[in-house]
């Protein structure tokens, strides 16, 4: 464990919270898109497979758990809460994200480390990840009013990769032999995805105005 | 945390 990855980690909590946070409190879930939530909790379904068979450390396993359990009950909130599922707007949230999921399994088919029914999956769950956002990040651009919760959201759950590209600078640096680059592309092309919603981000914050991402 | 291969990795 690195401080790069364990920034990742605590980012990428910190998303799942702030999204929570607002379903839960505020039983909202305007401007967030379930097909982004579909996607992720397809990914963590697919990326944790090894959950019972191996195991690294409680820290690895408690994550685990704890990013199944947001990314299932966010997608529950969202399709069957009586009141959440009223703010939830399915006109506007039109991404075919089974577009997504279908070329991301033929790509896992194709390049993988090795050719395992598991180690299929977690690639196809990496490449899966990369372009999970982009339901969201359509859906953002349609809605005007960017709500900061849901702001905070897209942009904590952008920077965690960016600080997982930094741990494997890291990992690649002090550990031998510790090349992925499978892992690594993904997580590239992840993070440029966010890069216009980035600049976006950081432009409201300056100006200290609401984001808005040009149509 | 041991292994060098990614999969310890979330």
């Amino acid at each position: 464990m690195n401080i790069f990855r364990l920034a990742g980690d605590m980012t990428h909590l910190a998303s799942v919270l702030v999204l929570l946070l607002k379903i839960h409190t505020i039983k909202s879930c305007a401007g967030v898109s379930l097909k982004t939530q579909e996607l992720y909790a397809i990914v963590f379904a697919t990326r944790y497979l090894d959950i019972f068979t191996s195991f690294y450390s409680i820290y690895n396993t408690l994550m685990k758990l704890i990013f199944l359990g947001s990314s299932f009950s966010i997608v529950w909130y969202m399709r069957y809460h009586k009141t959440v599922r009223r703010t939830y707007d399915r006109e506007q949230d039109t991404f075919r994200h089974w577009f997504l999921v279908l070329p991301c399994l033929l790509l896992a088919l194709l390049i993988h480390e090795k050719f395992t029914f598991l180690e299929v999956l977690w690639t196809f769950s990496l490449y899966l990840e990369a372009v999970a956002i982009l339901p969201q990040l359509v859906l953002l651009q349609r809605t005007r009013n960017i709500d900061n919760l849901t702001g905070q959201y897209v942009f904590l759950l952008g920077g965690y990769r960016g600080f997982y590209i930094l741990n494997w600078i890291y990992r690649y640096l002090t550990e031998p032999h510790f090349v992925h680059w499978i892992t690594w592309i993904a997580g590239l092309v992840q993070t440029l995805l966010y890069a216009d919603f980035f600049y976006y981000y950081f432009q409201s914050w300056k100006n200290n105005k609401k984001l808005q991402l040009p149509a | 945390w041991p292994s060098s291969h990614s999969k310890d990795e979330l």
